[in-house]
């Protein structure tokens, strides 16, 4: 994979930890398990660009990084 | 809208809230003020009444803090998370939040946040309700900077706290607390007893007004635009929105469409060929392309090219064909040419001189399928500018399959 440029790595830590605070995104801890967390979080991507009405790429597109960086309440928007 | 696992509710209609400490951002009043009114908008659609406590264990304690404070959430500094709040139940239950870290304001603006906006949602999950995704209800996540004044609750929310506490009884009891210099009241001097001086003066709520039945013979518009094919009817906060893509009229608010723009347009008309609809309240005007709001905005009319005697316009309308907007004011009109952005010379004329049939001002005005149609009162004129002829004269709600 081509490496992921600075300011990508920093919306990748970035979208983890909304996706953790308001979508109850949960990281596999062990590094085996890459794949599956990427997987995991494109589909909590997906639920939250369904949430805000994006179109669902599960992808961080620079529209669903703006989302994620508008001010808003604390309290998540799905949880389990 | 959506409530928390197993919807916790307060099992009573008299809920108590205590405000702990205060940000230095603002005057303890105007919390104080921000808080009541926000408690207000939530008793207004539900049975419940909120009392304020000054000390000891209310069911709803609010208080400022940044960082880490005392729970697992705490906050993150400027910007971001603005608040939270947690549903009802014992100890921290339903209790509030505020990220001390953020600019608070009273005023409805874009620089810092504003208390009685963030307040009303963080209540709404002291309340019970989780988030909704309707863009323009106030339970939407997201903060969206509006005024507040006369701000109405969303039907999405008004329908998610009536399913949890159902809807005001006849007569709605609210106990607006009139702001008071906040004493934090240690337990010794705390009065068993309110002082009479501290008794709750009842006041009704300010009950925003209803909208008008769609076939009310006397229903009046306050300003009526096309938009993408559809047309857009104003009164007050309320849209009445006639699509050819669905039958029904729907029913909306300006707040649904537009949060941050306030009720009571003057005027409104669309640029079909700029994707572009401008409204218009006293001596200001906003653009809008679709939901969006032009930055920029909003504007004084003066940029248009009226004199300063202009201080509010009646009716507005385009003219696809020539490309002219028409301004009504009174009983004289003014037309601006939409190419070179300026008014035209030898303006304002007569009305009554140009406009065959319409001898008074205009409350409205809108172009559909080449006719004109023109507002005054509950009444309409259908207009054929080209052969300059008043076609015909129906009531103003026409349009409304009655």
């Amino acid at each position: 994979f081509p490496a992921l440029r600075e300011n990508e790595n920093e919306d990748m830590q970035f979208a983890k930890k909304y996706l953790k605070n308001f979508y109850d995104f949960k990281e596999e801890k062990n590094s085996l398990f890459k794949a599956k967390n990427l997987n995991h979080m494109a589909d909590k991507i997906r639920e939250m660009q369904s949430f805000f009405g994006l179109e669902v790429t599960g992808e961080l597109n620079h529209k669903t990084m703006d989302m994620m960086k508008q001010a808003r309440c604390g309290i998540p928007d799905i949880r389990s | 809208y959506s409530t928390f696992p197993r919807s916790p509710t307060w099992k009573k209609e008299d809920v108590t809230y205590r405000i702990l400490n205060y940000t230095p951002d603002m005057a303890q009043a105007d919390v104080e003020e921000a808080i009541a009114k926000a408690f207000q908008l939530w008793s207004s659609v539900t049975p419940l009444r909120f009392t304020r406590l000054y000390s000891g264990q209310a069911d709803i304690m609010i208080s400022f803090s940044s960082g880490f404070h005392g729970d697992f959430y705490s906050f993150d500094g400027p910007g971001g998370t603005l608040a939270h709040a947690y549903p009802p139940g014992s100890e921290i239950g339903g209790d509030a939040h505020f990220d001390e870290d953020e600019n608070w304001t009273k005023f409805s603006t874009y620089i810092g946040y504003n208390l009685f906006l963030v307040a009303a949602h963080e209540l709404g999950h002291s309340l019970g309700l989780g988030h909704s995704n309707v863009f323009g209800a106030l339970m939407y996540p997201i903060y969206t900077a509006r005024d507040t004044r006369d701000f109405q609750l969303h039907q999405d929310d008004i329908d998610g706290i009536q399913a949890l506490y159902g809807s005001p009884r006849e007569s709605p009891p609210t106990k607006a607390f009139p702001p008071q210099e906040p004493t934090e009241i240690t337990p010794a001097e705390a009065p068993t007893e309110m002082s009479p001086r501290e008794k709750p003066t009842e006041t009704t709520p300010s009950k925003p007004p209803s909208r008008p039945e769609d076939c009310d013979p006397r229903l009046t518009f306050d300003a009526i635009t096309t938009l993408r094919g559809e047309t857009l009817f104003f009164k007050g906060s309320y849209v009445w929105r006639k699509s050819p893509y669905f039958s029904e009229i729907e029913h909306d608010t300006i707040s649904s469409f537009w949060p941050s723009l306030i009720a009571g347009f003057d005027a409104a008309y669309e640029v079909d060929k700029k994707d572009r609809v401008l409204f218009f309240k006293d001596d200001q005007y906003w653009a809008v392309s679709g939901y969006n709001i032009e930055t920029g905005f909003p504007k004084s009319i003066q940029n248009l090219g009226f004199p300063t005697s202009v201080r509010k316009i009646d009716a507005a309308v385009h003219d696809q064909n020539t490309k002219r907007t028409y301004f009504f004011v009174g009983n004289k009109y003014w037309s601006f040419n939409e190419n070179t952005q300026s008014m035209e010379r030898g303006y304002p004329r007569k009305i009554s001189t140009d406009f065959q049939g319409i001898g008074h001002t205009v409350d409205a005005a809108f172009q559909k399928n080449g006719y004109f149609y023109f507002f005054h009162g509950s009444n309409q004129y259908e207009v054929d500018i080209k052969k300059q002829k008043l076609i015909r004269i129906m009531k103003s709600n026409s349009w409304f399959n009655c």
